[in-house]
């Protein structure tokens, strides 16, 4: 054994103890405040859990590279720290790291990481999600387009974090029967320009092909996009999301089967993206 | 030969003499001395204590350790202990009121990964480096 029980008698914090030590690993952290969270209700969202399955996968890969160096488990524990976080609930997130599944349509709910975001994580310092601010479906007569509209807000990055990655995930359950032995293509658009009485002017970003009987999680790649998010904030209009046959013809999303924000919590919509520090910042001497 | 903090009471003493009284102290004192040699001591920070449940989605806490004890001659293998450490070890010996003994230190420290909200219940993932005594030496 290389390490010997403390020598202090172990008490509980008194209130300016706590306080000092809170504030000081708050400066570890890099946090000016303790963040309080709205929205407790939402904790079992999509975000969240997923955003744990990477945790494990971060967690597991730093326990094996100390039992390889010390032979022993992470913090001194036979097999590493435990799994879950606070909380440990089934609703909650009580998970165990999931082997990773390269499947480019994931049925698992929550959403599951795949091999794309191994690698991600490999090069990141930090990941976030973020949570969708707003969202509205426009249906339209048949000559336009069906569409849902997203927003993310990107403002609230540390200083110093470039994007290296960035992934919109959106679940799409089975279709409507009537579009049962179909393809779909389902397209991410970025919003260019807004105008009050006609259709936003858009980008195309990522599109895929699906059957319309299948469901699960769709992976869009807006790297590129949320770069210039966090550089411009200003030209943040958010994304659109369309369905349509192969001939072209616009789907409603409730038909198409797309999740929005009436569906279960642990199929919402969300943004995740990977940093690495583009520069080392120090903490203010006290 | 170093005479050492203690007062040499018995100056009519051979060297000789004296060296086998001190060798023989100095056995003594090396066993006790290992007893609480430089070596990593458990520490948990609970993030649970700390009141912060509703925002750290994990981990509960996590095993700091802290490193204490003797750096003294002989620096012994498990110590970790630098060259360096090693020449400052005989100096101190030689002039203990002038150079200290080496420092016993985290040598090697591990990164832990903290997830948790923010402000907007946006969840970040990030890796803290240096937060975890891996192992301690003299330096």
């Amino acid at each position: 054994d290389n390490h010997v029980h403390s020598s202090f008698i172990y008490r509980r914090l008194r209130n300016h103890e706590r306080k000092e030590i809170q504030r000081e690993i708050l400066s570890i952290l890099g946090l000016p405040h303790r963040p309080r969270p709205f929205s407790p209700g939402k904790q079992a969202s999509s975000a969240p859990l997923f955003m744990l399955d990477l945790y494990n996968a971060m967690t597991t890969e730093e326990e094996e590279a100390i039992q390889q160096s010390t032979g022993k488990g992470f913090n001194g524990k036979a097999h590493g720290l435990p799994r879950k976080g606070f909380y440990g609930s089934p609703q909650g997130y009580s998970r165990v790291a999931q082997p990773y599944r390269a499947a480019p349509l994931s049925s698992q709910s929550p959403p599951q990481t795949t091999s794309h975001d191994t690698n991600f994580l490999n090069d990141a310092d930090m990941v976030m999600s973020f949570v969708n601010l707003v969202e509205k479906d426009k249906d339209f007569s048949h000559q336009r387009r069906h569409h849902k509209e997203f927003r993310f807000d990107l403002t609230q990055i540390p200083e110093g974090e470039a994007v290296t990655a960035a992934e919109f995930r959106i679940y799409k359950d089975r279709s409507h029967v009537r579009y049962e032995n179909i393809t779909l293509k389902v397209t991410v658009y970025q919003v260019v320009k807004e105008y009050l009485h006609r259709d936003a002017e858009t980008f195309l970003l990522d599109s895929r092909k699906i059957r319309a009987s299948d469901g699960g999680w769709l992976v869009f790649d807006i790297t590129a996009t949320s770069n210039h998010w966090v550089l411009n904030p200003q030209q943040n209009m958010g994304l659109q999301l369309s369905v349509e046959t192969t001939d072209g013809r616009s789907i409603n999303m409730k038909s198409a089967g797309v999740v929005g924000r009436s569906g279960p919590q642990s199929k919402q919509p969300f943004l995740v993206a990977f940093f690495k520090a583009s520069e080392v910042l120090f903490r203010s001497v006290r | 030969a170093a005479g050492g903090k203690k007062k040499n009471h018995n100056r009519n003493k051979s060297v000789g003499q004296q060296e086998a009284s001190r060798s023989a102290k100095g056995g003594e004192l090396n066993t006790s001395e290992q007893k609480q040699a430089c070596k990593k001591h458990e520490l948990y920070v609970s993030f649970r204590d700390l009141g912060w449940q509703d925002w750290i989605i994990a981990p509960e806490g996590y095993a700091a350790f802290y490193c204490d004890g003797e750096c003294s001659f002989p620096l012994n293998a498990h110590m970790n202990a630098t060259n360096h450490a090693i020449v400052q070890t005989l100096v101190h010996l030689m002039f203990p009121e002038n150079v200290p003994k080496p420092c016993c230190a985290p040598t090697k420290l591990n990164a832990i990964s903290v997830l948790y909200f923010d402000d907007s219940s946006n969840v970040i993932l990030k890796k803290y480096r240096n937060m975890v005594v891996r192992s301690c030496g003299c330096h």
